[in-house]
């Protein structure tokens, strides 16, 4: 058995150093939490797995609430959202969700379509215009993306818009080119609307291994990133290098994705998804 | 890197003579911490760590000068040997149209790979058609079309409202009757906890009857890849894999993990977001970038 005696064995520290790593938490934090676990229980004497388990959720829900904030928005005027990411991480979709969040609250929303590179990526924002009752901005194909991104900012003044979702194309972190062009359309929009964006939100596929904690590195040096969003974790991917993201970076994780239909969006809430990793 | 730390290890060790098994353990820690920085599901790490450390108790390596090259060379043969060896080309025996579907998770690059499959055919001479099963995702229809016409292969597809199986039949006619060689069925993203979407996998399959079922994956993969891999190749039967997005920093242990759990071989890598970006897998690149 794993505790014999009251007191816990190195078997057992082995076993949760595992299910760590299992989730994706990665090497580091799970050697780390294996050596805070096993100095708290010196401490306190922790008797029962469901103690231990109890110590360790809490020591992760702390490392993500350490970090954590609120969405941004406005205090006067349209509020400006930039969706920044790897290939295929969520992007699109997640502004369909938020798209359909401010909806329900009354809100008007634009969509820009600054993804002007991938085949039929602004198709793809339409339909989630249409879904969501917002309106899309686009160009031409091949259109640069800050002047998409630029006319969104501008129409949505003039219009009296609450919300502007900017959809931007996939990059790997390890394209310079690709990461400068992010940075013009964030300084665009920052120059056509002071305080903007609000949010520059990092989507994180949850199925990601620690290539994920690259990716944050290298995005929020860049593009500035605010906030992350979770993907895909209703897979049987647990999606913790989030805490690697938080610990490690100090990124606040806002958002989780759990499933691809408009309402499939969440706040982050770091105790259910401590929970979640022991589960 | 993996050398360097291995090194370090065996000079701490020098001057023993023979080297022990407890040295051995000693330095397949390191290669253990390696190859879990490197997404290696952790299970696999633990198997894979006792076949090398077999291999290394052997004179050769206990009696060597060099150690720490020796567990090297050991390890990456044994990678190698797990990623499958040599490159295995698509299977396209048969009478025509040779059919090949694509499964995945969610984003994995189906639809991209599915248009860079069709030109590496073109460019054999083949006739080539795709047929978009994704009636799911948001002009996920519109984007395969475009890549057909990017790649000079003829594109099929339904309704919206219609039944993916029903939709993957007609295109196997069409094939068949437009004397097509290859026919490839693109298929929505997928979880393999969605029995429903399992289901359907199953249902595409038997309609089509395929030569080639290929899970698409993300080099970026983490730990979970075994767990999927494992349920598409139990759910539908996979002939192979092919590995995205390998253009990017990601070691890559997903690979491992995948072909140690399926045994089935990795064909081709995707290098980047062109349709030109697509190669052969090579498992022994695989290899020394996953070691790091
Ligand atoms: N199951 C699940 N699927 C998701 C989730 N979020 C997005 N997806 C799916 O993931 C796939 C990719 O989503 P996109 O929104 O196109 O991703 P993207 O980041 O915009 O992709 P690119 O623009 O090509 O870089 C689609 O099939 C989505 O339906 C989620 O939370 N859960
Ligand atoms: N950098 C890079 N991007 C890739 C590669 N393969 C595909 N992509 C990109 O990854 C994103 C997702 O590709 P898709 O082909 O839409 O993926 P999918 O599996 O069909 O997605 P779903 O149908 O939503 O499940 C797109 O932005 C592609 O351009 C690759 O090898 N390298
Ligand atoms: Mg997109
Ligand atoms: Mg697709």
């Amino acid at each position: 058995s794993i505790f014999t005696g009251g007191r816990v064995t190195q078997e057992f520290l082995d076993e949760l150093e595992e299910v760590l790593i299992q989730s994706d938490v990665g090497l580091k934090a799970a050697m780390a939490l294996r050596d805070r676990i096993q100095e708290e229980n010196k401490k306190r004497n922790l008797k029962t797995p469901e103690e231990l388990f109890g110590v360790m959720e809490e020591m992760v829900a702390e490392i993500l609430e350490g970090v954590s904030e609120p969405l941004r928005t406005a205090p006067s005027g349209p509020t400006v959202y930039v969706l920044v990411g790897v290939n295929g991480a969520g992007k699109t979709t997640t502004i369909g969700k938020l798209a359909e969040r401010w909806r329900g609250q009354g809100k008007s929303v634009i969509m820009a379509a600054a993804d002007t590179f991938r085949a039929a990526a602004q198709e793809q924002l339409a339909v989630w215009a249409k879904r969501t009752g917002s309106t899309i901005i686009a160009h031409q194909s091949g259109s640069d993306p800050g002047a998409v991104a630029f006319d969104a900012v501008r129409a949505a003044i003039s219009r009296g818009v609450d919300l502007v979702l900017v959809d931007t194309a996939g990059r790997l972190h390890t394209k310079g080119n690709l990461m400068e062009e992010l940075k013009k359309i964030i300084r665009v929009i920052g120059r056509e609307l002071p305080g903007a964006p609000h949010e520059v939100i990092l989507v994180i596929d949850g199925t990601t291994g620690q290539n994920g904690l690259n990716q944050a590195r290298v995005f929020a040096e860049a593009a500035g990133v605010t906030g992350v969003c979770i993907t895909k974790l209703d897979g049987s991917s647990k999606g913790g290098i989030a805490v690697a993201i938080a610990d490690e970076l100090g990124l606040p994780i806002k958002l989780v994705g759990v499933g691809e239909s408009a309402d499939d969006l969440r706040d982050f809430d770091a105790r259910a998804f401590a929970k979640a990793l022991f589960a | 890197g993996l050398s360097a730390r291995l090194a370090g290890v065996f000079k701490k060790l020098r001057g023993k003579g023979k080297l022990s098994e407890k040295d051995i353990d000693e330095a397949l820690r390191e290669v253990r911490l390696s190859l879990l920085e490197a997404d290696v599901n952790f299970k696999v790490v633990r198997e894979f760590i006792a076949q090398v450390k077999e291999k290394s108790l052997s004179a050769e390596v206990l009696e060597s000068l060099t150690p720490a090259q020796q567990v090297i060379k050991i390890v990456h043969e044994e990678m190698v040997e797990l990623l499958g060896g040599k490159a295995k080309p698509l299977d396209l025996s048969g009478n025509p149209p040779a059919v090949v579907v694509l499964y995945g998770l969610q984003g994995s690059g189906k639809t991209t790979t599915a248009g860079k499959l069709a030109l590496n055919l073109r460019k054999s001479g083949r006739r080539v058609l795709l047929v978009s099963c994704d009636v799911y995702r948001p002009a996920a229809q519109r984007q395969l079309e475009i890549l057909a016409e990017k790649s000079g292969a003829g594109f099929f597809t339904m309704d919206p409202g219609t039944d993916p199986a029903a939709i993957a039949r007609g295109g196997y006619e069409k094939a068949r009757t437009g004397a097509y060689d290859v026919v490839i069925f693109d298929t929505a993203g997928r979880t393999q906890l969605d029995d429903e979407m399992m289901d359907e996998a199953a249902r595409i399959r038997d309609a089509v009857s395929p030569r080639e079922s290929i899970l698409v994956v993300d080099a970026m993969t983490g730990q979970e890849a075994c767990k999927v891999a494992q349920a598409f190749d139990e759910k539908v039967g996979l002939t192979g894999i092919i590995l995205t997005k390998i253009d990017s920093d990601a070691r890559g242990g997903a690979a491992l993990s995948i072909a140690k759990v399926t045994g089935k071989p990795i064909k081709f890598a995707s290098t980047g977001e062109k349709l030109e970006d697509f190669q052969v897998f090579h498992p022994d690149r695989m290899a020394s970038r996953i070691l790091g």
